[in-house]
C-alpha cells in the first residue's frame, strides 16, 4: 500500500530536503520501493541525489502544468529502490501559474494517481513556503513529516504550519495524518537544544518522533558530492539516524 | 540621503532575519535612523526585537494591499534609533493576492516613497523564496545585501539570485546594486565553511564582505528574548561581528 509523505515546513533551513534525500535512501536500503520527488524550485533533493538539474529538461513542473505522465519523469539513481522526478528552474513561476487553474490545489494529486501503485513511499520535497506548491503537496500526501530544528525561530512558526495543516484536511484532503515531528541538528552542547526538545515532546507527546537527528557535519558534506550520507558515510551518526528514523516509520506500518 | 536594503536569499535558514535584526539594530547603536521591515509572513524579525506579532493589527500587509500610509505602521523597540513595521499572518495570502493589481511589483517602493527621508537606513527582511514579496522588495531597494551560510545547498543557489537580481534591474529597478555577500554561521572547524569562503571570494572578490559572521550560539538564543544580540549578549562574538558589518557599510558610504 502506496504511502505520500510530504516533507514540509515554511521556516527555512530546518532539515526538510536533507531529511527527505537521506530518509528516501533509508527506506531504499531496506528495499522499500522509493520515489522521491523533488517540488522546490532550488532543486536541492535533487542534486542531493546525484541528478543535475540542469540536464532536467523535463522536471515536476511538466507534470503539473502541461500534465505529462509522471512515468515519463522518473530517473535512476545510485539506489536500486529509490527513483526521482527532478525538479528545475520552470518551477519558480509555477506558483504564479497554478493560480488561474480551477484545480491548482489538487494537481499533483492527479498527477499521483496513476503512478502511486508502482512503489511502496513516494516522499515529496517542499519549499520553504505555505505557497500553492506545498498546498498541493499536503494534498496529494497521506501524511506530512514536519522536521524542527532546535531553535527559537522555528518553533515560532509550527503553530502557524499546524494551523495550514488543519485547513488543508477541512478544505482540501480529510485522509491527511501527521506522520510525526521530527527534531533535527539537535546539539547536545547547546541549552536551546535541550529546551526545544522538552517543550516539543511536553506539547505534542507521541507525535514527536523517538529518533532524533544529531547536528552532524557529515551531513552537510554529502550533498556536494551527490550522495545521500548512507553512500558517502555509512558509519557517521547522521546515516545512523536515518537509518533509525526509516525502522521507526517502518515499524509504525505493522 | 536614506538607503534601502534589503536582505535577500530564497535558500532558507541562511541567516537573512538574524542579519536584518542585527545590522539594524547595530546601526541604531551608531546612531542612524533606521527602520527595519519584516516582509516575511513568518515575522520572524518582528519578534527578534520584541515586537509581538498578534498585536500587529497592522502590519506591512496594510500597506501592500489597503495602501495604508507606511508612518502608522511604525512601531518602536527597544533602541532610540531604530523602528520597525512589523508582519503578520495576513501576508501568507499577499503573494495570491497581490497578483491581479497592475503595479504588482511596486507597491512597496511606492509605499517607501514618503517615509523613505526620515531615516538613513532602511531595512528589509525577506522571506525564503522568489515570489512576489521578494520581487517588490528588490525593486524598492537601493541595495541587496545577500547573506550566505557556509555551506553547499547555500552555494547552489546563489547562481539563481544573481540572475533573479539581474532580471530586477533590467525590468523593475536599474538602479539596484550589490550591497555584498555576507558569509554567515562560518565554522572554523569544518572544513566545508574555508571551502565555501575560498569558493566564494574567488568568484566574487571585493563583493564579499571583509565581516564575516561566526558560528555562535548566543545569536540563536537572543531571540527567544525578543532582543537583538547586542542587548543580549554585546562582548559575545556575534555581537561583535554584526558590529564590524555595520562598520564596514558605514566606511563604504564614504
Ligand atoms: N543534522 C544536520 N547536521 C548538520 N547539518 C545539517 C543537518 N541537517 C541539515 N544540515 C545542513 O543545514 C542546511 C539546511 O538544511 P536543508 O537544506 O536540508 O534544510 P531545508 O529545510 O531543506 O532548507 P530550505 O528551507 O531552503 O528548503 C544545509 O546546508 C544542510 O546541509
Ligand atoms: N551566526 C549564527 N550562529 C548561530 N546560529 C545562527 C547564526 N545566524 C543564524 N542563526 C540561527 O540559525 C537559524 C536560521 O537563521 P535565520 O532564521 O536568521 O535565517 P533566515 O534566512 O532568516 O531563515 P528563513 O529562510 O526561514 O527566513 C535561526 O535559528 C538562527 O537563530
Ligand atoms: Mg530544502
Ligand atoms: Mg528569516
Amino acid at each position: 500500500m502506496a504511502q505520500v509523505v510530504c516533507i514540509a515546513n515554511q521556516k527555512g533551513g530546518v532539515g526538510k530536503t536533507t531529511t527527505a534525500v537521506n530518509l528516501s535512501a533509508s527506506l531504499a536500503v531496506a528495499e522499500k520501493k522509493t520515489l522521491l520527488i523533488d517540488i522546490d524550485p532550488q532543486g536541492n533533493a535533487t542534486s542531493g541525489c546525484g541528478a543535475q538539474r540542469e540536464e532536467a529538461s523535463q522536471s515536476i513542473y511538466q507534470a503539473l502544468i502541461d500534465q505529462v505522465p509522471l512515468k515519463d519523469l522518473l530517473r535512476d539513481t545510485e539506489l536500486n529502490f529509490l527513483k526521482i522526478i527532478p525538479s528545475n528552474i520552470d518551477l519558480i513561476g509555477a506558483e504564479i501559474e497554478l493560480v488561474p487553474f480551477p484545480d491548482r490545489e489538487i494537481r499533483l494529486k492527479n498527477a499521483l494517481k496513476e503512478i502511486k501503485r508502482e512503489f511502496d513511499f513516494l516522499i515529496i520535497d517542499c519549499p520553504p513556503s505555505l505557497g500553492l506548491l506545498t498546498v498541493n503537496s499536503l494534498t496529494a500526501a497521506d501524511s506530512v513529516l514536519i522536521p524542527l530544528q532546535c531553535e527559537y525561530y522555528p518553533m515560532e512558526g509550527l503553530s502557524q504550519l499546524l494551523k495550514t495543516i488543519d485547513l488543508i484536511k477541512i478544505r482540501l484532503n480529510p485522509e491527511l495524518k501527521i506522520q510525526g515531528i521530527l527534531l533535527t541538528m539537535f546539539d547536545k552542547r547547546n541549552n536551546i537544544s535541550h529546551q526545544v526538545s522538552e517543550e516539543v515532546r511536553k506539547h505534542f507527546g507521541s507525535l514527536v518522533f523517538n529518533t532524533v537527528i544529531p547536528r552532524n557535519v557529515r551531513l552537510s558534506e554529502s550533498p556536494s558530492f551527490g550522495k545521500p550520507i548512507i553512500l558517502y558515510d555509512a558509519g557517521s551518526r547522521g546515516a545512523e539516524s536515518y537509518l533509525d528514523l526509516a525502522k521507526e516509520i517502518l515499524s509504525r506500518e505493522g
